[in-house]
């Protein structure tokens, strides 16, 4: 079966969408069959791939409005083996009516996910910058979660309360909440989540900032910390111009070779565990 | 009286935070009296001014569980006339209970920035990557707001659909709702809400994206977008490190100058109403 990685950070901008794109299509390169879904309503994920949302023929909530299963509404991408789900958000009643559905019927998210992955070897989730609804219900959905930490120092000190308050939603939504029929001991007592780890983004070893974040986080994370760290590229920041993952139209730059390092790196702790 | 402006972006990362503290220091240091709002539960606000949310004294949740009002929480800042309130979240529970307030009590927010109107000159109002309950009841208490765009091609998709869900959301928010005694006529029929601008920010002429996105926006906003565009500058990246804005550590570098001109053309464009 097949995996679902949560990417999450409560700072914004901090490269979870170019991020969730670029692994995704690294793995696609190396033989996993992938899918992305972004649960952003802003739309992350389509527009780096170069679609606006409103040209989107299908939308991430025909999962609560339709007949549809998730895997119906994915969309082909530039890459053979991925794919990728996103929002049709057009108006503030489209997100208003999105976020609610994901918060009232999380279980039938999660129910999606979990027959996708008889279909994808991974699946990655992008999610908004805070622990709203849209981020719950992925981290319900999802074996384990992996955090971009942006080098710089407002991004660093968000690291800590993360963790623990996406802990402390663990626990409650799952372990010894009584199940709506009462039954403590349900089968969602059993969705264990992960960290799967931190890895840094737009890492500048040239600045006093960057040496320094990334001097504290190894010293505060250790192995929790990515060996691998993605450096700021303009070649990176382009991406949403040319609407393709940057592991495709220029795999040898320094951007895309962390990422497809990354993605290497994330199938080696896979085996690990 | 004083004016009330909301820094509002659902990108993350563009700057909203790192401006309205440089915007905020620069109108300070030009003789205005200033305060800075932050409703966005990381405490951006107060990590950047060098203070760690649980090392405050007060937090922005007690106007509504005790007897302070908002000028009473008011924190000093290294400057004399520039002030600041932060939430002072330390748990999920703390974050989730705030957001409660913030949306059930959004009147109680609103009338004590009403009060605090006659203290400062200005207030400036930082709000988190999204439109949530936080940035509703900023924009709710602001006569203006304004909007930091970052030089990047994912951040100008997304100025549009703000601007539209921004407008929808004060429609439904004021004019024409029945008052809660059901007078439609109510004094917050008369509370307009105006795009102060949009400002370019991590601006860098030097790429083809940074050219492209200050062209297209230009070109799409004309006179809304300001003249002043703010630099990427390893300076104003380490402003979070140093504690203190970055318009008093270092006045004269080129970040420092664009907030103090950024600041200018805000006084400037206020007489012009
Ligand atoms: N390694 C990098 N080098 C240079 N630019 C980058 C890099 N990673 C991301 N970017 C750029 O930085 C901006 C923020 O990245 P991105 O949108 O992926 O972050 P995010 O965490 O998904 O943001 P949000 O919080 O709004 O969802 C984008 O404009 C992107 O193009
Ligand atoms: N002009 C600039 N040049 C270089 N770095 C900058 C600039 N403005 C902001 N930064 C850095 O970019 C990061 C994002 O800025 P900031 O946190 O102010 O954005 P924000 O919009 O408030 O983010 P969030 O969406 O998380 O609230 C920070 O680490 C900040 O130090
Ligand atoms: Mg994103
Ligand atoms: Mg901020």
């Amino acid at each position: 079966d097949g995996r679902v990685i949560s990417l999450v950070s409560r700072k914004g901008g901090v490269g979870k969408t170019t991020s969730a794109v670029n692994i995704g299509a690294a793995l696609a390169l190396s033989g996993h069959t992938v899918l992305i879904v972004g649960v952003d309503p802003q739309c992350g994920v389509c527009r780096s791939l170069g679609v606006e949302p409103t040209d989107l023929s299908t939308g991430l909530a025909e999962i609560f409005t339709g007949p549809k299963a998730l895997t119906d509404l994915a969309q082909a991408s530039p890459l053979r083996d991925l794919f990728f789900v996103s929002p049709r958000i057009d108006s503030l009643d489209d997100e208003e009516a999105f976020l609610e559905m994901l918060e009232a019927h999380a279980d039938d998210f999660v129910r999606e996910i979990d027959q996708a992955r008889f279909l994808y070897d991974t699946i990655l989730v992008d999610c908004p910058p805070n622990l709203g609804s849209a981020t719950r219900a992925a981290l319900m959905s999802s074996d384990s979660y992996l955090v971009p930490v942006q080098a710089e120092e407002l991004c660093r000190g968000t690291v800590d309360p993360l963790l623990e308050f996406v802990g402390d939603f663990h626990r409650r939504a799952f372990v010894g909440q009584p199940a709506p029929d009462g039954n403590t001991a349900g089968a969602d007592a059993e969705r264990p989540l992960r960290l799967e780890g931190l890895f840094l983004t737009m890492a500048n070893e040239r600045t006093r900032m960057g040496r320094h974040v990334a001097a504290r986080l190894a010293e505060d994370f250790g192995e929790e910390l990515f060996d691998t760290g993605i450096p700021r590229t303009t070649r990176l920041s382009e991406m949403a111009l040319r609407g393709k993952p940057a592991v495709i139209y220029d795999r040898r730059s320094p951007g895309s070779r962390a990422y497809f390092d990354l993605a290497d790196e994330l199938v080696y702790r896979f085996h690990l565990e």
